[in-house]
């Protein structure tokens, strides 16, 4: 599954997502990807796509949840985010991952899988890209 | 504080069964994806448009599941699926079970700007495509032999163990390079 999430210069969030679904399935099976609200969601002040379990990110409306934590209990979108990827998802067995943005420009990626193939840009145009989790991005750094 | 951030999917990845020859590869692909969507951005251009930009990169990429990267499903055909959402207006486009579409996201993105509905599925999607002149690919196109490794694979697990049951084998699939996805 791959994703994006952008805060353009007026101020307005969008997110997409695409995936090609999981190996094996069946049944004409559908995950969260295409789902509004479980794999994909914006609203003015939150933007959000994920990656994972698509049945759990279904069945928790993780993306809508997230920006819900930032509308209504005016949670950082980092914590949010965070709350959502490696509590709610984590407990209910749903392995994973978001990218999201808020219309301040804060930006989260958590996971709670072993890894996650993720970047950000800025307005600097320097690109970040990280793979593993952050310590062992700082360890293999040269 | 404009920008973008982008995944390529989660799952089991470790440095064990990522070569450092497709790490290479996949680090690219991520950066380029990140800069088609600065470029947008820089030049005033909608977080939509970079959105759009940036997913038809990581489509286009052999290293992801999305687009030309996509697994296989049991019957050895990719499904693709897709979504889209503008946060200024809560307008969204979705699209799912698609076979011939080469770049799913601006079929999400035609849905949500193009038509009155908000998800379109299978033939009658790929009709949409066709009418809107949204480019249209033969299945082949998909084929990538990593990929269709990983469903045999599965198909072998599979007939390993015939009586688990549908749910206990959604934790079974085998995927590519060893890292084990869902999506």
């Amino acid at each position: 599954t791959v994703g994006a999430v952008a805060l353009d210069q007026a101020g307005n969030l969008a997110a997409g997502t695409s995936t090609g679904g999981m190996t094996n399935k069946r049944f004409g099976r559908v995950g969260d990807s295409p789902i509004i609200g479980a794999g994909t969601y914006a609203d003015p002040r939150c933007a959000v796509s994920a990656t994972g379990h698509g049945e759990f990110f279904i069945r928790y409306t993780v993306a809508r949840d997230i920006c819900a934590r930032v509308e209504y209990q005016s949670l950082p979108l980092p914590e949010a985010a965070n709350i959502v990827v490696n509590d709610v998802l984590v407990k209910a067995g749903g392995e994973g991952g978001v990218i999201a943005m808020d219309r301040d420009g804060n930006v989260a990626m958590p996971f709670n899988s072993t890894g996650m193939y993720r970047g950000y840009v800025g307005e600097d145009g320097q690109p970040h890209v990280a793979i593993f989790k952050e310590s062992e991005e700082s360890a293999s750094s040269p | 504080k404009w920008g973008l951030v982008i995944h390529g999917g989660a799952g089991v990845i470790s440095r064990e069964n990522l070569s450092a020859e497709r790490e290479a590869e996949v680090r690219a692909a991520l950066q380029q994806a990140l800069q088609a969507g600065h470029a947008v951005l820089a030049q005033g251009g909608s977080s939509l448009d970079a959105v759009t930009a940036a997913v038809r990169i990581l489509e286009d990429s052999p290293h992801f599941n999305a687009g030309k990267g996509a697994v296989f499903n049991h019957d050895g055909i990719n499904e693709l699926d897709a979504a889209i959402m503008d946060g200024a207006t809560r307008s969204a486009g979705a699209v799912a079970g698609l076979r011939r579409v080469k770049n799913p996201i601006e079929l999400a993105r035609r849905v949500m700007e193009k038509s009155p509905h908000v998800m379109m599925m299978g033939e009658g999607a790929e009709q949409f495509a066709k009418a809107q002149g949204v480019e249209l690919v033969d299945p082949k196109y998909f084929f990538t032999e990593d990929r269709w490794q990983s469903l045999q694979r599965a198909l072998e697990k599979e007939r390993a163990v015939p009586s688990q049951s549908p749910s206990s084998l959604l934790p079974g699939v085998d995927p590519v390079t060893g890292d084990h996805k869902f999506g």
